[in-house]
C-alpha cells in the first residue's frame, strides 16, 4: 500500500539559502520623491 | 545582441526632472496672476515612442505655491515654497512635451490649483488664519486702507493696485486680517495725485514698475486697529509672454492643447 511520507518540517539549517547579492525589489518608478511636503 | 530598450522612465530618473523643470519654467513664465509654484512630486510619467530619437512625454505634476508673485523677478530656486501653517496652495498639472534627443519642448499643460483643507490646517494650528475669499469685504477694505497708507506717505510714485494675491484673517486671539497684493507705479508721484487722481496712469510696457505689498489691520478688544503696510517695487523689467494662468486656488485653466500631428 502506498502510505503518503508526511514531510518533514524543513529544518532552519536545510532553508533554501538566498542566493548570493539577493537584491530586494527595486522601488515603484513612481510617483517620485516629495520634495517640500504631502497636502 | 542588440542592447535591451531602456527600460520605463522612473519618475526620479534625472531625465524626468529635467522634463519636469521644462515643464514648470514655462508654467510659470507664462502666467501673470498668483503666485510662482514650484515643483513638489513627479506623480506619473508616460513616454511614447514618435519616431527615430523622439518621445512623446506625458508628466503629472504635484506643484506648491511659493510666496514669490508672478511678476517677481527673483529667480524660482530663492521663492520660498508656502508653508503647510500658511495655509498652502497645491497645483496639479498634467503637461505633454516633446523630447527629441536630450532637447525637451512644452506642446501643452493643463493645470487646476487648490488650498489646502482647512480642516488640515486646524488640526496642526488650531489658532493658524485661514484664506479667505478675495472679495470678502474686510480683505478689500485693509487693502484699501494699506494703500492709501502707503500713497499717503511715500515720496516715491503713487501706486496703483494690480491684483490681491491672497487674503487670510486670523480670528483667535486676535481679530487680524492679512493681504498680499501686487501693484504698478503710475506717471504720478504721490504728492500730484492728491491734486488730480485720475490722471496718474500705470507705466507703459517699456517702463512698467512692479511691486508688491503686505499689509495686516489688527483689531484690538477695544475696537481700535493697527495697521501695518510693507510694498517693495521690483524696479523696471522686461515684460514676458502672455500665457495661462495657474495660481488662483480653485481654477482650473487649460491651455489650448496644440495636438501633435
Amino acid at each position: 500500500s502506498v502510505a503518503k511520507r508526511a514531510v518533514a518540517e524543513v529544518a532552519q539549517h536545510d532553508k533554501v539559502p538566498r542566493p548570493v547579492g539577493f537584491l530586494p525589489p527595486p522601488p515603484p518608478p513612481c510617483p517620485g520623491k516629495i520634495r517640500h511636503f504631502r497636502i | 545582441v542588440p542592447a535591451a530598450p531602456p527600460g520605463p522612465l522612473g519618475c526620479d530618473d534625472p531625465e524626468s526632472e529635467e522634463a519636469a523643470e521644462v515643464a514648470v519654467s514655462y508654467i510659470n513664465g507664462r502666467s501673470h496672476h498668483g503666485y510662482k509654484f514650484a515643483l513638489n512630486r513627479i506623480e506619473n510619467i508616460r513616454v511614447i515612442p514618435e519616431g527615430l530619437n523622439s518621445d512623446i512625454i506625458f508628466l503629472e505634476l504635484d506643484l506648491l505655491e511659493t510666496t514669490c508673485h508672478i511678476l517677481s523677478p527673483t529667480p524660482l530656486e530663492n521663492c520660498t515654497v508656502r508653508s503647510f501653517a500658511e495655509h498652502a496652495v497645491e497645483g496639479d498639472c498634467d503637461v505633454k512635451l516633446l523630447r527629441v534627443g536630450r532637447k525637451f519642448s512644452m506642446l501643452a499643460s493643463k493645470c487646476h490649483s487648490h488650498a489646502d483643507s482647512s480642516e488640515d490646517i486646524l488640526q496642526v494650528c488650531p489658532d493658524c488664519p485661514l484664506l479667505t475669499s478675495l472679495n470678502n469685504t474686510e480683505v478689500l477694505t485693509t487693502v484699501t486702507a494699506a494703500l492709501n497708507d502707503h500713497n499717503s506717505k511715500t515720496a516715491d510714485a503713487y501706486l496703483r493696485l494690480l491684483e490681491i494675491g491672497r487674503a487670510k484673517i486670523q480670528y483667535h486671539p486676535a481679530h487680524i486680517v492679512y493681504v498680499e497684493f501686487a501693484v504698478a507705479a503710475t506717471n504720478c508721484s504721490a504728492k500730484e495725485a492728491k491734486d488730480n487722481v485720475e490722471a496718474c496712469q500705470l507705466l507703459p510696457d517699456d517702463q512698467s514698475n512692479y511691486g508688491f505689498c503686505t499689509a495686516t489691520i489688527a483689531t484690538t478688544q477695544d475696537k481700535s486697529q493697527d495697521l501695518r503696510v510693507d510694498c517693495q517695487l521690483y524696479g523696471h523689467q522686461v515684460p514676458t509672454p502672455d500665457s495661462p494662468f495657474l495660481s488662483r486656488p480653485g481654477v482650473t485653466y487649460s491651455q489650448s492643447v496644440q495636438d501633435t500631428p
